[in-house]
């Protein structure tokens, strides 16, 4: 069978849905000063997750909180200069109007994942990091 | 604020793949 670290190699997919591929990229970016990327990413995920789940409104408005306070809010992080104005005033008025919907960021994630992919991913494939690891 | 941070760990934890 192919090696996990092989498939890795295929798509950021394939990483990202391998707990390994997961930790040793996070490492990369850590090393990098950008794991909030990859952590936004998934706060996105986790997010669509528990809005899916239905249940306690104050929770997910709670979290939709806090993922902008952390992520999005101060304009010079990380992830919130890979995020297009519009998208973000679009998170911030369903925060700010308490109107908040399974999809409300899933178009701040497909702008990090384009990112990633295009940016991070390729770099970590031909990185000392991957190499040594394979 | 912990709370909050507490809460983000979560929704982190939860979409991150497991141990197959």
């Amino acid at each position: 069978p192919t090696p996990p670290y092989l498939k890795w190699a295929e798509s950021l997919h394939s990483l990202l849905d391998d707990q390994d591929g997961t930790h040793l990229f996070r490492t990369f970016l850590k090393q990098e000063d950008c794991a909030d990327l990859l952590d936004f990413w998934f706060a996105c995920s986790g997010f669509r997750k528990l809005e899916a789940s239905g249940g306690n409104e104050e929770k997910k408005l709670k979290l939709a909180k806090a993922i902008y306070r952390k992520y999005i809010l101060d304009n010079n992080s990380i992830v919130s200069r890979q995020i297009k104005a519009a998208t973000k005033s679009f998170i911030r008025d369903c925060v700010v109007r308490v109107h908040i919907e399974p999809a409300m960021l899933d178009q701040a994630q497909t702008e990090i994942q384009a990112m990633l992919e295009e940016n991070t991913y390729p770099v970590f494939l031909k990185s000392d990091l991957y190499l040594e690891y394979t | 604020i912990d709370s909050e941070d507490d809460l983000l760990q979560e929704c982190i934890s939860s979409a991150m793949p497991k141990k197959k």
